[in-house]
C-alpha cells in the first residue's frame, strides 16, 4: 500500500 | 518522471556546479555560508540513507550519490582547502535554532514512526530552512557576488520546480505527499524576496546590494 512505497523523489 | 521534476533536478545539479566552480576558480569561499552547506550535507545524509534499503531507479541512486559526494566535496573546500577565505564572522546564524525545531517536528509529524522515516522527515523539514544561514549572511553583509546570486537562484528554482512537479503528479497520478509539499512551499517562499532582488537587480547586470 501507499505506506510501504519508497520515496521516489530526491 | 515529468518535465518539472527533470528540470528541478537539473537546476539542483546546476546550483551545485556553480557553487563548486565559483569556489574552485576564485580559490575562495568568501560570501558562502559554511553553515548552510553543513545543513545541506546533513539533509542528504539523513535522506539518502535509504539508498541501502530501497531501490527506485538507476537515475535516483546516481543522483543521491552525486548529492552526497558533492556536498562532502563542498564542505571539504570550505572547511579545509580554502578555510582562510571562509568568512566565519558573517556566518553567525545559530543552526541549533533550525535543528531543534526540525528534529521535534519530525518526531511528531511524520508518515510512520520508524527510524528511516523520521530521518527522511527530518531531512525534508531541515532542507526547507537550510538556506537561512546563507540568506542571513547576504543580509548581514548587505551584498552578494553575482555568481553567488546565480547559485541561490538555481537552488531556489529547484524546489519551486518540485512544487510544479507535485501539482502535476497530483493531477496525473493522484499522488501527493503532504509533508514534502508543505515543506517545499515553505522552502520556496523563503526564496521569494531573493528571487525578486535577483530579477530586478542581478539580471540587469547590477550587483545584488541590499538597501542600507
Amino acid at each position: 500500500d501507499e505506506e510501504d512505497q519508497p520515496h521516489d523523489e530526491l | 518522471m515529468n518535465i518539472f521534476r527533470l528540470m528541478a533536478d537539473l537546476a539542483h545539479v546546476l546550483a551545485i556546479v556553480i557553487l563548486l566552480h565559483k569556489i574552485w576558480k576564485s580559490r575562495s569561499c568568501a560570501g558562502i555560508s559554511g553553515k548552510s552547506q553543513i545543513l545541506f550535507a546533513l539533509v542528504y545524509f539523513m535522506r539518502y540513507l535509504d539508498i541501502m534499503t530501497s531501490y527506485v531507479s538507476f537515475y535516483n541512486s546516481t543522483m543521491k550519490l552525486l548529492f552526497l559526494g558533492t556536498s562532502g566535496a563542498t564542505l571539504n573546500l570550505i572547511y579545509r582547502k580554502f578555510k582562510p577565505s571562509y568568512d566565519h564572522n558573517h556566518d553567525s546564524f545559530r543552526i541549533a535554532y533550525l535543528l531543534v525545531p526540525c528534529a521535534l517536528l519530525s518526531l511528531f509529524l511524520n508518515h510512520e514512526f520508524s527510524v528511516l522515516e523520521i530521518l527522511w522527515t527530518f531531512s525534508i523539514y531541515l532542507e526547507s530552512v537550510a538556506i537561512l544561514p546563507q540568506l542571513f549572511m547576504v543580509a548581514k553583509t548587505g551584498e552578494a557576488e553575482s555568481i553567488t546570486s546565480h547559485y541561490l537562484f538555481a537552488l531556489g528554482s529547484y524546489r519551486a520546480l518540485y512544487v510544479c512537479n507535485w501539482v502535476y503528479r497530483y493531477i496525473a497520478e493522484s499522488h501527493f505527499d503532504l509533508i514534502a509539499i508543505i515543506a517545499g512551499l515553505v522552502q520556496t517562499i523563503l526564496y521569494c524576496d531573493f528571487f525578486y532582488l535577483y530579477i530586478t537587480k542581478v539580471l540587469q547586470n547590477r550587483k545584488l546590494q541590499l538597501p542600507a
